[in-house]
């Protein structure tokens, strides 16, 4: 469902040039759960972007659901990205003017939910991450682990084929991260296929596959060692 | 130097009513080094940005490094914190616009330091947080734990009397994890107080106590187990 061959990536804004990432080959089949590791700067978020069609490669090829990403226009990646693959980044990226219970209606307003199903979902889903009771809080009006929990709902609200996390555990304590644990793993049950950046190693440890990355390079891949 | 007593927090925004401190007693002598550890919503930054004076409490008697803070007005309050606290966010708060090296450099701008004394200061803080190579970068051209990693050297700049750190370690590997642990260690050693919120028990074991709160109230402080 994810195949990368010699992906690249330079990030060059003049002043600083980087290579972020220089040259990966990975291919995540349908249904698996994989962890990606790394040390801080490794080129884990810039991986998970890429993935996620939030930025574009600098070379290699790169295809998404059997389709090359590069042949789609805008629009197309846009629906692809809402429907299929939920999203939750290092930063949460909420959008801080609304309620955390409109952030997470937000992909099911895109995508064309109706406004009962909509609602109930969003509903149940900040109830299991235990946010019940902080609904019509703005992103301001709550506190690290809970945005970061708003995220990952809003991230689940499409029901999504492929879910990517980039350090959906950073700012919780071992019993909320305990609880997102098991609702990736009731996705991945599901046959959903999760790719999770994480520096927690219990979460490392429950995925079925371990990548590591350092230096913009693939260095240990547990699905060859297998 | 931290004297706190029958200290309340209340969140009211007309719309929303959180008791975020409901009574919070804690003492913290100088030279010590506090972990406050304790689920997701419990009271630990609200707690934080109290201790570093970056609100006001609803009730309570807070007394830092001798003085009610109470009576203290704006200016004299935002250089008692320049010069004596370091304060590191959850969310790192750095300024967007500028770089790496001239966030750090800040405080000391502020704080009245010459110029080539500030920039040889900033240069070794970035070098000993381990981005020596990225000092140019804006935050955008960073990644989440180097974001966090010079948030850290700027609370370091001023070589502050109480360091207050939320969440340091939450982006970071345990390589940076672990340099940043060895950071704290030498300030203490030096005799700082530190004051630092963590998920991270590899961290909070490294303190000499640990305050463990829970729905706005000290439930556990190993102070007193003594
Ligand atoms: N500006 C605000 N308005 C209303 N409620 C708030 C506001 N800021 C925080 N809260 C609420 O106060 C409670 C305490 O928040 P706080 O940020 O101190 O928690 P925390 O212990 O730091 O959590 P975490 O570990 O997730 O960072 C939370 O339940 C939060 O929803
Ligand atoms: N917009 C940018 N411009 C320039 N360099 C960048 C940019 N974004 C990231 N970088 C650099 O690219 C490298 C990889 O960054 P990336 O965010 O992918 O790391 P990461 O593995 O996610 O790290 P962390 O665990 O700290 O989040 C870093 O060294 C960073 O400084
Ligand atoms: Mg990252
Ligand atoms: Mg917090």
């Amino acid at each position: 469902i994810i195949h990368m061959d010699g992906i690249t990536k330079v990030y060059d804004t003049g002043k600083v040039k980087v290579e972020a990432l220089r040259g990966i080959d990975l291919s995540v089949q349908k249904g698996e759960f994989v962890a990606i590791v790394g040390p801080s700067g490794s080129g884990k978020s810039t991986l998970m972007n890429l993935i996620g069609c939030l930025d574009t490669p600098t070379g290699g090829q790169f295809d998404l659901a059997g389709e090359a990403v590069a042949g789609l226009d805008r629009d197309q990646l846009a629906d692809v990205r809402n429907r299929r693959v939920g999203f939750i980044f290092q930063n949460f990226n909420l959008l801080p003017q609304i309620s955390a219970f409109e952030n997470v209606e937000m992909p099911m307003l895109f995508g064309g939910v109706s406004k009962r199903e909509r609602r109930e979902r969003a509903c149940e889903l900040l109830e299991r991450v235990g946010l019940g009771n902080r609904m019509d809080h703005k992103p301001t009006e709550l506190s690290g682990g809970q945005m970061q929990r708003v995220a990952i709902a809003r991230a689940l609200a499409m029901n999504p084929d492929i879910l990517l996390a980039d350090e959906p555990t950073g700012n919780l304590d071992s019993a909320s991260g305990g609880d997102i644990m098991t609702l990736f793993k009731n996705l991945w049950e599901q046959g959903g296929t999760l790719v999770v950046v994480t520096h927690d190693m219990a979460l490392a440890n429950r995925a079925g596959r371990v990548v590591e990355i350092r230096d913009g390079l693939i260095v240990r891949d547990t699905a060859n060692a297998a």
